[in-house]
């Protein structure tokens, strides 16, 4: 699926320490956009966790702006590359 | 390296520097984000090395040619790799045997070997490229531990992603390192501070927020100003500059004029040979040594001259390649500056000269019937007269996001530094190369940081910044003036160098300290304009920005730099005591041109129930017409310790204007 492209989708500092909730949280709001959360779990790339929350994952432009609009999440952005200097 | 630690004042053979009395920064945990690690090399010998730290919650990874348990050992007690971002962003699998690289920690390209090594490597002694650069070869914290998260992979350049980047940071936050240094950059127009995007700024954050200190490369992409990367004002940006060393590389003409280039030459002697310049029929064009063409020349056999603008090391081994493949026994590289080398393999000597004496060169070969010139291998020279400048490719502010913030912060060593590498990396000799960049001036700060968080391990990554920027030498480590490389030279300033050279010893001894916290980067946040739900998710509290946007010339730093004076302006600093309880200081200014500054109180006096105290300082310029920045610097000294803050001022009487001011 090319139209599908590896997004951010950044939510902050984590709001609590339960490893397992912050990811089923994540994959709970990417199921609501992509459909079904074996849908979100073929989507997610990442689930960010530790140092703050959000989830690398899979998605289209219009997936993308849906996300971007639910509570809790600060930005959602396309992937970028970097270099070694 | 066998040479920057000395030139910085961190000899092996002085008892009492930095290094000693932090235990070499033994128990401190540096995080890298780099290319891997070549376990196999003696830098990390863990020989001595006590139990791994018990908070310690990360581990290894086993992958392509790396087995965890094998590989890693009490130095190198990290190493991880994350590769899914990049290979759901390409859609198709990473072909290793086409572009050659290692599917686990292990590295190909020799660059995270090298970082890591540079800021923790342990003791190699005997140390060379081929024998330039002979010495002791150690990082600044050669007892600290190594965790390395590999995202950078080789295909073809060597990049990666922001997804796997911010899970590095995801993880390095959770095994708990110590700090981390990122020898990353991006590109110019740079992404928000709280754009993920951007993949540094974001992660940094939060590990700073958790008292990780983050060391990131100011970039490559100098001299110009406003190239400047990594500027969030959390992260610590480090410039590169030349040591007190060159390879000078004897060039013997045939009128029996000498020349001294520079390169790293460790074959033999190249007896007097023909000396050509490849010029064109026409005379239009010069002949550019990134594209040789050798139609009307015969060159086999020969040394050839040729002349670029470009700076980078690839433009050698590009003049190179053409040279050998024509036959061609050598190439004299004539640019500026001079003092970016690379060797060119297989010991064929590719001497960079200036083009002054390039241009001799040349008017040498245009009335000789017979040029010819003879190579010598090339030396190396150490201490006086070898003089320090910021190099030509590090990257220069002021910020093209928020001008107000100084950036870089500081410089560090970050040419032809001598380092571990990956055997595979096909410019290295046994297990050693020579490499230049703002990646390697980065872990020089990096292990000055370990050691400063050994002896200091309750000081906030903004303290820390502020001991090194405030302690900075302005001049070498000989008083003699930093220059700053590029298109003309001129003395460095901020813009080059930030605080200046990082002074590693005066900087455990700052005695005061601009320190920050989370409530600072928030004033920071609100003052460029973040909205209050963004920051709040941002920080993890409900967060609302005052009413009357905060000035950004209040952020708590160890710099001022005003970049819009159009009258008068007053900004308001805290500073923290971390020296003698009972102490007093005083100010001295050196205003920058047409800029009068006044600090009040002049005197600031520190007690057993005082250990912070707020100054105020005020700008009013005298120009009537917009500057360019001009440059000061305001003191506070108690007679021991000198805290000096760089201040830069622009004077702008029509704002947002521009007219390369």
């Amino acid at each position: 699926d090319n139209t599908r492209k590896v997004h951010i989708v950044y939510m902050g500092e984590k709001q609590h320490s339960n490893l397992k909730l912050i990811t089923d949280s994540h994959i709970d709001m990417l199921a609501s956009v992509v459909g079904s959360k074996e849908a979100a779990v073929k989507s997610m790339i990442y689930s960010y966790q530790h140092g703050f929350s959000g989830f690398a994952a899979m998605l289209s432009k219009d997936q993308a702006k849906m996300i971007a609009e639910l509570p809790g999440v600060v930005h959602v952005t396309r992937n970028q590359l970097h270099s070694l200097q | 390296t066998t040479r920057s630690w000395d030139y910085l004042g961190l000899s092996t053979h002085y008892p009492s520097n930095l290094s000693h009395k932090a235990k070499k920064g033994d128990g401190i945990i540096i995080g890298f984000f780099d290319s891997g690690v070549w376990p196999e090399s003696e830098v990390f010998d863990d020989e001595g090395y006590g139990p791994v730290p018990t908070r310690w919650k990360g581990h290894c990874d086993s992958g392509q040619l790396f087995n965890a348990t094998a590989d890693c050992n009490k130095k190198l007690i990290g190493a991880k790799w994350f590769i899914d971002g990049f290979l759901a962003e390409n859609k198709e699998p990473f072909n290793t045997t086409e572009k050659p690289d290692y599917l686990s920690p292990r590295d190909v390209v020799g660059h995270g070997t090298h970082v890591s090594a540079i800021a923790a490597g342990s003791f190699v002694s005997n140390t060379s490229f081929k024998g330039l650069g002979l010495g002791l070869a150690r990082g600044a914290a050669t007892r600290a531990r190594i965790a390395m998260y590999k995202v950078f992979w080789n295909v073809g350049p060597v990049i990666c992603s922001s997804a796997d980047l911010l899970r590095a940071f995801d993880e390095a936050i959770h095994d708990g390192v110590d700090l981390l240094s990122l020898s990353i950059g991006s590109f110019v127009p740079l992404f928000s501070d709280v754009d993920e995007r951007d993949g540094i700024a974001i992660g940094a954050f939060h590990a700073v927020a958790k008292g990780i200190p983050v060391i990131a490369a100011a970039g490559n992409t100098g001299p110009h100003a406003q190239t400047i990367q990594n500027t969030a004002p959390w992260i610590l940006t480090v410039a590169a500059s030349t040591v007190d060393r060159s390879f000078p590389t004897l060039l013997t003409l045939g009128n029996n004029i000498t020349i001294m280039g520079q390169a790293l030459f460790a074959g033999k002697e190249i007896g007097f040979t023909g000396l050509v310049y490849p010029e064109t029929s026409e005379l239009v064009y010069p002949s550019f040594c990134e594209s040789l063409s050798f139609n009307n020349t015969s060159v086999d056999g020969k040394v050839v001259l040729c002349f670029t603008t470009v700076g980078s090391r690839a433009v050698l081994t590009t003049a190179a390649s053409a040279v050998r493949e024509a036959g061609g026994v050598g190439v004299i590289v004539a640019r500026n500056p001079s003092d970016m080398l690379g060797s060119c393999g297989n010991d064929f000597p590719c001497v960079v000269v200036d083009y002054e004496l390039g241009t001799q060169i040349l008017f040498y070969i245009r009335s000789a019937r017979s040029p010819t010139v003879k190579i010598s291998p090339s030396k190396t020279l150490v201490g006086n007269p070898v003089a320090t400048k910021v190099a030509d490719f590090s990257s220069r502010g002021p910020s093209s996001i928020a001008p107000a913030i100084l950036k870089p912060d500081i410089a560090a060593p970050g040419v032809s530094i001598l380092a571990a590498s990956s055997p595979a990396y096909p410019f290295e000799a046994g297990g050693f190369s020579i490499l230049s960049g703002t990646s390697f001036s980065t872990p020089h700060v990096s292990g000055i940081v370990a050691l400063l968080k050994a002896i200091q391990p309750n000081w906030s990554p903004a303290a820390i910044r502020s001991a090194i920027v405030t302690t900075a030498w302005k001049s070498d480590p000989y008083g003699e003036p930093i220059f700053s490389e590029g298109s003309t030279w001129k003395l460095a300033d901020p813009f080059d160098f930030g605080g200046g050279l990082v002074n590693p010893n005066k900087a455990a001894e700052p005695g005061l300290v601009y320190d920050m916290g989370t409530n600072d980067y928030i004033h920071y946040l609100c003052a460029v304009g973040y909205n209050d739900s963004s920051i709040s998710l941002v920080v993890g509290k409900v967060t609302t920005c005052p009413g009357t946007k905060p000035s950004i010339l209040d952020v708590n730093l160890p710099s001022i730099t005003i970049p819009n004076l159009s009258k008068s302006v007053v900004l308001t600093r805290t500073v923290k005591n971390v020296g003698s309880v009972n102490s007093m200081y005083k100010s001295l200014i050196v205003p920058p041109i047409g800029i009068s500054v006044s600090v009040r109180p002049q005197t600031l006096i520190f007690n057993s129930t005082t250990n912070r105290v707020s100054f105020k300082v005020t700008f009013t310029t005298t120009h009537k017409v917009n500057t360019r920045f001009y440059f000061g610097s305001l003191t506070w000294t108690d007679g021991f310790h000198a805290v000096t803050s760089p201040i830069s001022v622009r004077t702008q009487i029509i704002q947002s204007y521009t007219d390369d001011n």
